[in-house]
């Protein structure tokens, strides 16, 4: 699975996830990454994709939940990331997401042994990592 | 005027022993996407939509992570891609699923949301769909890697077959629940079968 989150200049927040899903799935069988609000979502607040284990993913709406958090907790984006990976992955649930923010943070989480992922904002940070 | 920010992400879940040069691999083209979206997002000319829509077309053409060219494996052996976009200024989002010809299921669940009256199409709807749209489409062989078809091998010899990972393992002896305490596992895999993932 691969993602990409965006703010811009103007402050618009995109998301975007491309997969081909589990391997020696069952055919016909539909994963978190085109459902929006588990895999997918991006509203005016933030932008989030996710990757894992689709059905833990779907079970906890994952990325919609990055947005509700911060809209209805009043979350920063790294501590609304810190809290649905901790919260909304039920027992053995494995997964990672990666977020943007309208203000232009960055912040990424994962409960596996490690995720692939980079990031770059206009104040000059960047980060490519694997694990932890 | 706000400050752009860009991340992006291959996958989670890796094979602990998972070969240096792999992983090199990986961050190569990691970093590669990073840099084509943050000048895109640095010049300006291009919105965040579609800076998320090329990055992921050059994640799907690249064959070292899990999309596109070098997806993954069905049961049967064959490929069936999905993927979504969503706006956030408006709420839209176009999503794909069962794709086994498109070469960029990204730009077609774009498409989807752009120049359809729906918001997700799937499998021979969405191949219509993409014949219709004129968009790039390729013989089943260019998705499918040796690698894939390799790792679709070990699952199989692994009896893997992915269910619900929560039902419980007595009395089902052909569903792999994952052991959640084992972390060598994921949904009912070996880690080792996820490597690019």
């Amino acid at each position: 699975t691969v993602g990409c989150v965006v703010v811009d200049k103007e402050g618009r927040c995109a998301a975007a996830t491309s997969t081909g899903g589990l391997i020696n799935k069952m055919v016909g069988r539909i994963g978190d990454s085109p459902i929006i609000g588990s895999g997918t979502y991006a509203c005016k607040l933030c932008a989030i994709s996710c990757t894992g284990e689709g059905e833990a993913i779907l079970r906890g709406t994952l990325a919609r939940d990055v947005a509700a958090v911060m809209e209805y907790k009043d979350l920063r984006l790294q501590e609304a990331v810190n809290f649905v990976i901790k919260e909304r992955l039920d027992d053995g649930g494995k997964a990672g997401l990666i977020a943007v923010s309208n203000n232009g943070e960055v912040a990424y989480g994962f409960n596996t042994n490690g995720m692939f992922r980079g990031s770059a904002t206009e104040d000059g940070f960047t980060e490519i990592g694997i694990w932890e | 005027m706000g400050r752009w920010a860009i991340a992006v992400h291959g996958g989670a879940g890796i094979d602990p022993k998972l070969p240096l040069e792999r992983q090199e691999k990986a961050k190569h083209l990691l970093a590669r996407c990073v840099n084509l979206g943050a000048s895109a997002l640095r010049t300006n000319n291009l919105s965040a939509l579609d800076v998320v829509e090329l990055v992921v077309r050059e994640l799907e053409t690249d064959p070292v992570f899990n999309s596109g060219q070098g997806s993954v494996l069905t049961e049967k052996g064959t490929v069936e891609m999905e993927a979504s976009i969503m706006d956030g200024l408006k709420r839209r989002f176009g999503a794909v699923s069962g794709l086994s010809t498109v070469k960029n299921p990204i730009s077609l669940a774009r498409l989807v949301m752009e120049k359809s009256p729906h918001s997700y199409l799937a499998f021979s709807g969405a191949e219509e769909f993409a014949r219709q749209q004129g968009v790039e489409m390729m013989e089943n062989e260019y998705f499918i890697t040796q690698d894939n078809v390799g790792m679709l091998k070990q699952a199989k010899e692994a009896n893997a077959i992915l269910f619900d990972y929560r039902i419980p393992t007595t009395g089902l002896e052909n569903c792999c629940a994952v052991e959640a305490d084992n972390p060598t596992m994921m949904n009912g895999l070996p880690m080792s079968v996820y490597a690019p993932e």
